[in-house]
């Protein structure tokens, strides 16, 4: 799965997610990617997210709009807000991660599993990869 | 650090153990490509839905990643590919998933949101929906790969090997379908 959020001049957020889903999947199975709310999310007022992961965790968890939420509602930081909905997801047996980014410019990209390929520009044009486990 | 732009490659295509030198630096610069493309157009003033658009367009077409080219392959032996894009100012949205055609499933998704009513489209429906929206389409074979053909087999291969020895069923684990560490992304 890969996904972007970005956060441009005007202050407009956005995210996008795009899959090949599940090696030897079987069904018709959807994950979350294309799920809004679960896999993808996108609000002014708060946080742009992408998730990548075990989808029927994220989609439970309604993973994207959850991070969403506990920012709106809960006043939580973009980083703590994160940092919770992947708990959750953990708790439940999924892994995975997400990126988030909200309208002042700050990131998190919580994970619980190996394999996780992220990068980030800053406002100057300061790129920055990890690979991270 | 004010951010602008933030991508994702995946969870879990490649575990540490088999990562060699040559493999990440291939990923670092393919990641490297998607944020210049996206933080052009939001340097130069372009919307962050462009940015987020064209920068997962980047890494669908680069054969590292599990979206577009380089997608895995289901148990039938397709790649269906699920995408999806949300503008955060509007809250429009738009999804395409099972599709098999389109060269670009995240542009796919914008269509749906920006010239349908709807906000997800499935299968033939939403290929067919793309093609007459104009987008690139491709044969299904475009988005193949031998290392994710060879990724299929071997779990078709394994699944086979303990079905002939074991009478038991599978139990799915917890709330989910039966977890793989090799799930590929």
């Amino acid at each position: 799965t890969v996904g972007a959020v970005a956060l441009d001049k005007n202050g407009n957020l956005a995210a996008a997610t795009s899959t090949g889903g599940m090696t030897d999947k079987k069904f018709g199975r959807i994950g979350d990617s294309p799920i809004i709310g679960a896999g993808t999310y996108a609000n002014n007022n708060t946080v742009a997210v992408s998730c990548t992961g075990w989808g029927e965790f994220f989609i439970r968890n309604v993973v994207a709009y959850d991070l969403s939420a506990m920012m709106e509602y809960k006043g939580l930081s973009v980083q703590q807000a994160g940092k919770n909905v992947i708990k959750k997801v953990g708790d439940m047996g999924g892994d995975g991660g997400l990126i988030a980014l909200d309208k002042k410019g700050n990131m998190a990209m919580p994970f619980n599993t190996e394999g996780m390929y992220r990068g980030a520009v800053t406002k100057d044009g300061k790129i920055e990869i990890g690979i991270y486990k | 650090s004010s951010y602008v732009l933030v991508v994702h490659g995946g969870a879990g295509t490649i575990l540490k153990k088999n990562m060699t030198p040559e493999k990440e630096a291939a990923y670092k610069a393919a990641l490297t490509k998607a944020l210049q493309t996206g933080y052009k157009i939001l340097n130069s003033g372009g919307s962050s839905l462009d940015a987020v658009e064209a920068t997962v367009r980047v890494l669908e077409d680069d054969s590292l990643f599990n979206a577009g080219k380089g997608a895995v392959f289901t148990h039938e032996g397709r790649n269906e590919l699920d995408a999806a894009i949300m503008d955060g100012k509007t809250r429009s949205a738009g999804a395409v998933a099972g599709v098999t055609t389109v060269r670009n499933p995240i542009s796919a998704a914008r269509a749906v949101m920006e010239k349908s009513e709807h906000v997800m489209m499935v299968g033939p429906g939403a290929d067919k929906f793309a093609k007459e929206a104009g987008l690139e389409i491709v044969d299904p074979s475009y988005f193949r790969t031998e290392s994710r053909w060879r990724d299929l087999q071997r779990i078709l291969r394994e699944d086979s090997i303990k079905a002939a020895h074991s009478n038991a069923t599978v139990q799915p684990e917890k709330l989910g379908i039966k977890n793989r560490d090799y799930k590929f992304g």
